[in-house]
């Protein structure tokens, strides 16, 4: 379960200070499927940084299974990332030097699982996103949608409990994205909790729970 | 004008050749208003960057307004792209130690004028895409959408006979999309020819002419 209590972000700028995300008061429960909505802008990636345990927030309290994130220190930090969250960044942030499979399985050796198992793991996920026979590309041998199916499946690979992803579909087409769509509710079929930022309205309509943001405000639904 | 004749463009990885363009003839008319559609990893960036002389074909002739790109040195390429060529990356491709105006306003520079008047006319591209407020934010403290529209401002700003936008609303809202829209119709309006990439159908269905790619080859609509 996510719970976030009064979260403000600030970003200073020389002197000026600009409100990003102003009181967000979220709950997202276990096993749920919510899409963030909201103009470009407005706050959404910076909400999930915080979510992702990747950034901290101005003010405020979060909890992620219970567990108060902001008392933990890096290395407990980079513990609950690795074991709990899947993360689709927005802008992908692939490994230049590594190919395809070596992206996607990097979660895995992190958890010290044998670089043969955690290879095959990556070309089943890469195979499901329809990646079969770019394995050995680098980054900059892929399309933009291919870069962020690999990031997709990058995210999926050690089962997360939460996904997070920013825009997942945002360079793909149709076909693509109703693939994307198809393992996200796979997954939450089975339980895991998937939160997904996006502007394609048929995305949005398709998960159900919708969350809007404007100008760092929340309105639920 | 845009004249390819038989373009193919082949990657070689280790041993193994890629085909990525298969026999590409397109004829694009000045003061056109043309969309690419095809699924990911179909070629259409690829051949995007031939168009804007940014990379080259492995086989075929290009000509733009009569000249052939081809037989020209780097130093006539760098010429024709500046005088002729607006070009929206789908990966924005900023100066991440520059600011907002600064991104916008290198094209002008290059052209040698004053950077007063490039200034000014780069904070009107900014106004115009709704970002008077981030003139000078650096790009990673802008978010995905907000890069995107400093990269399609950067684009404009010379005026040029030729835009070639790839996806370029692929991160943006509705409304954000329908005021990028705006402009390159105005644009169109006065006698540029536009060739935009995209997935996003109603994109495509406003445009009008659509060409359609597929494993790198070319079909008409
Ligand atoms: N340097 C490279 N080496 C080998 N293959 C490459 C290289 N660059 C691109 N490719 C391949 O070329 C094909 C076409 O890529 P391109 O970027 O043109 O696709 P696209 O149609 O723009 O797709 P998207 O909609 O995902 O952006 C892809 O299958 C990609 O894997
Ligand atoms: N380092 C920073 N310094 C100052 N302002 C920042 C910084 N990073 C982001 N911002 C601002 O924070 C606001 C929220 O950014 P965020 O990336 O969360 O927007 P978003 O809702 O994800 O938008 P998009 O749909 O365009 O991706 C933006 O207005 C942006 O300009
Ligand atoms: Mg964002
Ligand atoms: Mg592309």
């Amino acid at each position: 379960t996510i719970e976030t209590r009064n979260i403000d972000k600030i970003y200073q700028n020389g002197g000026e200070d600009l409100k990003v995300l102003d009181n967000i008061n979220l709950k997202v429960y276990e096993g749920s499927f919510i899409a963030i909505l909201g103009p470009s802008g407005s706050g959404k990636s910076t909400l999930m940084n915080i979510l992702g345990c990747l950034d901290v927030p101005s003010r405020g309290e979060y909890y992620l299974d219970g567990i108060n994130v902001l008392d933990a220190n890096d290395n407990e930090l980079a513990q609950i990332r690795n074991q709990n969250i899947g993360f689709v960044f927005q802008q992908f942030n692939l490994l230049p030097k590594m190919n395809a499979i070596q992206n996607v399985m990097l979660p895995l050796l992190y958890r010290g699982i044998s670089e043969a198992e955690c290879s095959q793991k990556a070309v089943d996920a890469l195979n499901r996103l329809g990646l079969g026979d770019r394995l050995r590309h680098r980054p900059q041998q892929l399309s933009g949608g291919q870069q962020q199916r690999v990031a997709i499946a990058r995210a999926i690979i050690t089962n997360p409990n939460l996904v997070l992803a920013d825009e997942p579909t945002g360079n793909l087409d149709s076909k693509s994205s109703q693939e994307v769509m198809k393992i996200f509710h796979e997954l939450n079929r089975k339980g895991h909790t998937i939160v997904v930022i996006t502007h394609d309205q048929e995305v949005a309509e398709e998960i159900g729970e919708i969350i809007y943001i404007r100008d760092g405000k929340l309105y639920e639904n």
